[in-house]
């Protein structure tokens, strides 16, 4: 269970301070609270975005906070890839700059898996290949849209 | 490997039957406020038993059939949503969850995969056979980055553990 | 004391029943758990955007529900009326009509008060009269740039 | 009345004197993530005493003093706000806090009016003269809008009785 559990610790580690270079242009990585017992304790994402001193999650912004959690999600999806993913509004808390890496990302991504992703940000919007336009009118049903299939890119 | 079209039955706020064939790489979905995007990804996870009522934003089961249908007094009403995966150019698999709801509100779930019944456990290893795991964040919902963050460390570290 | 509770509350939902019809473009009101005795319960927010059922908060969507929660929040600020307000990327959850219908509201109440908005959205950026530009290089303090004070409105 | 400008002394992510200067109306600040726009806020409750360390997401009040300033190791480290506002064209009225935090850690932190030294007690009785009230949700935080989604039936009440 100790050998597992630090197999996967280990890969998803690397994961995340990839990917927070990656996102954030800084540096992070995972602290175990016990390293020496894994289960007695937690897990605690620790990062420096660029140019800042080391720091927990707590003092972070909510921009950063976001972006960190995220490399996070995706450090867990590379060590088990998957055929598809969904995300629902995962860059509401990211400015403009933030949002068009984090769409790069993706777009990167899925080459090699589905992504399907919810969003109301303009750059998430224009880096996808296709979008899907869902609407409802006063008292009706949902109705889908836009169902533009030919691919813009 | 990818999910080539949904289909949708009374499900939340989609009434009638709803078809949305979908594409390999990125695709987004947008639209007003309460247009029902994140009805779509809760349809994903009911039909293939990835989450529970609460994780759909529905009190109970029966919360998710359309209400126009609840409405109209029939002695049963039913969602129903498919979802067809492409596994090559020629093969496809299907998994289909229907959901029965008597004017009693007592109700029926059943899982079918290529129209054959099966329970939760079995779709779940053929899930996991393609590497689709209910903990593994495919589905990352409105609030889900937002509890990453405030969860303690020990929910954290038990991320880990689950999918060691 | 129960009183003055009610002539608060009666005040706060009459608010609250103005602004959620300009916001939303719905009805909504304030309910109490238990009306003979306000402090043996609690209250709920009900609401029904354009055209669909009297809904609790809880079904809603996340955009629903912030609209929702923002027009108590400014029914308790003309209750109380003050010189000034701040927020705080209140507009994250809304799509941009939305956003626009609260920066136009925002634009009205400033005429009565002063509105100091943290916004990363676009459509919040134009509604302003001015906007104050914050940035930190790698490493540096936070600068305050492009205190552009020439209202252009 | 309105505010007319901010003064930050040493105030988290803001190192040295910034004055920024503000108008009536409507002014929005915006900024890349991590800049510092949340922090301008921390900077008015502090000054007048709207929330605690934790409303102002710090561990502990020692923590708002500019990290640059801590580690210079100077024997005793300073942040001050001054926040002036306008009651009329000719009149002004300034509210001033003044954080010293010694090298072992202990602190004191006092109020000033129009910089006559006063309680946080007087201080809030002429902010109420003024209509300035702490849970009047003058300010509203990155995260207000979605603790009043998630907080009981009961939390939301006592909202309105505190108004009352
Ligand atoms: N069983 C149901 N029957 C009909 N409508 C339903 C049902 N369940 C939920 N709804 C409605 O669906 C709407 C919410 O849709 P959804 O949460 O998908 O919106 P959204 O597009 O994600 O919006 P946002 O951008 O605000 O997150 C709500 O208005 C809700 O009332
Ligand atoms: N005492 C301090 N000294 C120096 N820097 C600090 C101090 N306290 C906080 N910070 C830094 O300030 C930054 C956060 O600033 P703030 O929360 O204001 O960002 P923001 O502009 O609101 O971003 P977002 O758009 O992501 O919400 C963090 O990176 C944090 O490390
Ligand atoms: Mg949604
Ligand atoms: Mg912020």
């Amino acid at each position: 269970r100790h050998q597992s559990f630090r197999e996967a610790f280990d890969a998803v580690n690397a994961n995340f301070q990839t990917i927070f270079a990656t996102l954030s242009d800084g540096d992070g990585y995972l602290q175990l609270e016990s390293p020496e017992d894994p289960f007695a304790g937690g897990l605690n994402l620790v990062a420096h975005p660029k140019g800042k001193p080391v720091q927990r999650l707590a003092s972070m912004s909510g921009g950063e906070k976001s972006l960190t959690a995220l490399s996070f999600i995706f450090a867990l999806q590379r060590y088990r890839p998957s055929p598809f993913y969904a995300f629902d509004e995962v860059d509401m808390f990211l400015d403009g700059a933030n949002v068009e890496r984090l769409a790069k990302m993706i777009q990167q991504q899925s080459q090699e898996a589905q992504f399907i992703v919810v969003s109301l940000r303009r750059p998430m919007i224009e880096a996808a290949q296709r979008t899907i336009g869902v609407t409802q009118a006063r008292g009706q049903h949902t109705q889908v849209i836009g169902l533009d299939l030919t691919a813009h890119h | 490997m990818y999910i080539k079209q949904l289909e949708l039955t009374n499900f939340k706020s989609f009434g009638g039957t709803t078809v949305i064939p979908l594409l390999p790489g990125f695709t987004v979905i947008s639209g007003p406020n309460g247009s029902g995007k994140s009805n779509l990804l809760d349809a994903l996870l009911f039909a293939l038993g990835l989450a529970g009522s609460k994780g759909m934003r529905a009190e109970r089961l029966p919360d998710l059939v359309n209400h126009s249908q609840t409405r109209r007094g029939h002695s049963v009403v039913e969602t129903r949503v498919t979802v067809t995966f492409a596994l090559d150019v020629e093969t496809e698999w299907r998994v289909t969850r229907r959901l029965r709801v008597t004017k009693q509100g007592t109700y029926t779930s059943t899982y079918a995969v290529n129209d054959q019944p099966c329970t939760l456990n079995e779709l779940h290893d053929q899930l996991q056979a393609f590497c689709i795991y209910p903990q593994g964040y495919n589905v990352v919902l409105q609030g889900d980055v937002t509890s990453i963050i405030s969860m303690n460390a020990k929910a954290r570290r038990e991320i880990i553990d689950e999918l060691a």
